[in-house]
């Protein structure tokens, strides 16, 4: 699974997932990735991309609940992704989220030994990193 | 954050690794495709692009690298396929794109996005996605492009073992 999440310079941010799913899926199996609200979610608190065990992420609908914990509890994107991957282990489940609000402030976090992840900013700052 | 910036953060899966370590030509390309999608979605950002254009162009690169689970290099489903999902939004109005199981087109978000830029459906799944990617000249691959030996070798294993589906996306990443 690949993500990505962009703040432009006029403040908009959007929300972007593609997978191939897991490795020897069911026939017909439908992971977070392309479920809105899931996987993928983008509004004006925040933009988010998943990647993990898609059943839970779709479970706890983490996407959305990010989004909402910031706009309704005031939370910051690091506090409220916090919470929700809180619930997906919780659950049993495990992977990783990457965030951006319409601030320009992004957070990611991961609960797997490893998250292939990069930012970048018009401020210069550039990470990859996977561990 | 002044007007004039952006940000831009890409990941490229989790998980577990065997042993406990990523083989350093994996480590290596893998980090080397980040970059390379870094570089994709900045430039569109930088010359005050959209955030939208800007993570289509960025996962776009991912989807064309081997080293991930997207596009070219994507895994096998349990039936030996290779069935693609993907799925855009933008915040500003909330338009969103979402295509499943979808096996032709060579970026499968590039298809998420005719489907939020149509603006009729959210979400096509299957053939039906399929026929959409055709009638709106969504550039098409067979299957040989999307997939690996390394893919293939995975599956098997993983049937031979016995093991569920159900796996981590690093773990045979």
């Amino acid at each position: 699974t690949v993500g990505a999440v962009a703040r432009d310079a006029n403040g908009h941010v959007a929300a972007a997932t593609s997978t191939g799913g897991v490795t020897g899926k069911r026939w017909g199996r439908i992971g977070d990735s392309p479920l809105i609200g899931a996987g993928t979610w983008a509004d004006d608190a925040c933009a988010v991309s998943a990647t993990g065990a898609g059943e839970y992420f779709v479970r706890v609908g983490a996407g959305r609940t990010i989004a909402a914990r910031v706009k309704m509890l005031g939370e910051s994107i690091g506090t409220a992704t916090d919470a929700v991957l809180g619930e997906i282990v919780a659950l049993g489940g495990t992977g990783g989220l990457i965030v951006v609000a319409p601030s320009g402030e992004t957070a990611w976090r991961f609960s797997t030994p490893g998250m292939y992840r990069a930012t970048a900013s018009a401020e210069g700052a550039r990470v990859v990193a996977i561990y | 954050m002044s007007d004039r910036t952006w940000t831009l953060t890409v990941h490229g899966g989790s998980g577990r690794f065997e042993r406990g370590i990523i083989p350093a030509e994996a480590d290596a390309g893998a980090r080397a495709g980040l970059g390379r999608a870094l570089d994709a979605g900045s430039a569109v950002l930088a010359a005050g692009g959209t955030a939208v254009d800007a993570v289509q162009a960025a996962i776009e690169v991912l989807e064309d690298d081997p080293h991930f689970n997207a596009g070219r290099g994507a895994a096998l489903s349990g039936e030996g396929r290779i069935e693609l999902d993907a799925a855009i939004m933008d915040g500003r109005a909330r338009e969103a794109g979402s295509v499943a199981q979808v096996t032709t087109p060579r970026h499968p978000i590039a298809l998420a996005r005719a489907v939020m830029d149509e603006g009729t459906h959210v979400m096509l799944a299957g053939p039906g996605a399929e026929a959409f990617a055709a009638a709106r000249g969504v550039e098409a691959a067979d299957a040989g492009w999307f997939e690996l030996p390394e893919r293939r070798r995975q599956l098997e294993e993983l049937l031979a073992r016995g093991n569920d589906a159900f796996d981590v996306d690093m773990k045979y990443g």
